[in-house]
């Protein structure tokens, strides 16, 4: 279950901070993965007590948007540290997905991504298993077709430290890289973040999801939760 | 593939100081429910007069929505977000699939909370529950905690009140999450943003 609340000395009007949340939450702790499994109890609360001596906050005051954006990014570190927990991760794992015809389905493929099993066991095992990740693209319940051209799709990992060449390029226009780097590969994926970019090359919009590895750990928590 | 090290997360994330926003207290106690005195019962309240505060909610879009869960949204909806004055989070048991009996035990904590705070007229404080579902929640010691934690003035807006408020809220979580971090507005105007978190398993929300 997720259960978090964030609290603010900003006064905020009710209406505008609803709104705030919900749009801090569709980018944040709505984009996070550790297992696939929606709990009965998720709960995110946000309490503005305005004990801070400035004129409230409405969607008509020129602070709206500079407040929007710093809670959505405050919200994305609270979320980001949920994936990190994981339940025996090893691995914490950004899933970017870019140029696509839309945002909810560039959000929908990066969320068939997240939720694979078998892309984070993959993972946990330090495989560059990208026919996985195609898998998880291709089953993806888009909204429209359009968001997705097996020409124009590319799938690269993303080297979080630094070190070039930056970007492993696993697919290419569509095409599977025969001849990965196989010893590149394990220096990336040994890293405890990583990167997974899907340039879709049919549009604009862009979403993020956060999610990490499935490791033996997790069976172990989550066999007698109960009893 | 062999089994990786276990990766000791608390010191990596946890912080060892904050500063935290004005007008809110935090208080947390071991009320009994869950296994080894550990910490399992949290309550935030807003301390501020000056003005009413404003509260906001997403909640799960799980067709089974837990009793909290339900009693929290009519708290908003009957309030319109405004006034909300505490939340009471406890940990070890969701409350959830326990159908009329358990909104009568949600509504029992928010309602020993109003009390406490002197709140007896309008709801004021929404509530949370995480743990294992289909389980009555052992409101003799809920209920005593809560009313602990107002007697003995367990409450402190210091790094450590918010630490242990942050861990009364874990399950199977390895480390708590605490976030905190000051602001400017366009006017020059400081202002803090805390968060709290749980959440190890049963993680993919879609709240709305």
């Amino acid at each position: 279950t997720l259960l978090g609340f964030i609290v603010t000395d900003l006064p905020i009007e009710s209406k505008t901070l609803q709104k705030m949340l919900r749009h801090s939450t569709s980018r944040s702790f709505n984009c996070i993965s550790v297992d696939g499994d929606m709990s009965t109890n998720d709960t995110i609360c946000m309490i503005a007590n305005g004990a801070v001596d400035t004129p409230e906050i409405n969607e008509n005051s020129q602070e709206f948007k500079q407040v929007q954006d710093q809670v959505t990014e405050f919200a994305q570190r609270l979320a980001q540290l949920v994936v990190r927990d994981g339940e025996g991760s090893t691995k914490f794992v950004t899933v970017n997905v870019k140029n696509s015809y839309s945002f909810e389905d560039a959000k929908i493929i990066a969320e068939s991504i997240s939720n694979s099993m078998l892309v984070k066991t993959a993972l946990y095992g330090q495989d560059a298993n990208w026919g996985r990740i195609l898998c998880a693209i291709g089953y993806a319940k888009l909204n429209d077709l359009k968001s997705l051209n097996v020409d124009k799709i590319n799938v690269s990992f993303i080297a979080t430290d630094n070190s070039e060449p930056r970007e492993l390029k696993l697919i290419v226009n569509g095409v599977p890289q025969l001849n990965i780097d196989e010893e590149r590969a394990s220096e990336i994926l040994a890293l405890n973040d990583l990167e997974v970019l899907v340039n879709l090359g049919t549009g604009k919009e862009e979403a993020q999801f956060w999610t990490c590895d499935l490791s033996h750990e997790y069976v172990t928590i989550n066999g007698d939760y109960r009893s | 593939n062999t089994t990786r090290k276990v990766i000791d997360k608390y010191p990596l994330y946890v912080p060892k100081s904050g500063t935290f926003p004005k007008g809110f207290q935090v208080g947390s106690i071991a009320s009994g429910v869950k296994k080894n005195n550990a910490l399992d019962l949290g309550i935030i309240i807003n301390t501020n007069k000056s003005r009413p505060s404003s509260a906001a909610a997403v909640f799960t879009t799980n067709k089974f929505k837990a009793a909290p869960v339900l009693t929290s949204k009519n708290v908003l909806d009957s309030t319109n977000g405004v006034a909300i004055n505490a939340i009471v989070v406890n940990s070890g048991c969701a409350n959830s699939v326990t159908g009329e009996l358990g909104m009568q035990d949600a509504k029992e904590m928010i309602d020993i909370v109003n009390e406490q705070l002197g709140d007896k007229t309008s709801p004021s404080t929404l509530v949370m529950s995480t743990g294992v579902i289909g389980q009555r929640l052992q409101m003799n010691k809920i209920s005593e905690g809560i009313k602990k934690i107002f007697q003995e003035n367990k409450f402190g807006s210091d790094f450590t009140s918010w630490l242990n408020i942050s861990k009364s809220i874990c399950t199977t979580d390895t480390f708590p999450k605490l976030v905190t971090s000051k602001f400017k507005l366009l006017n020059g105007k400081e202002y803090t943003l805390t968060g709290l978190a749980k959440g190890a398993g049963m993680i993919c929300p879609n709240m709305a």
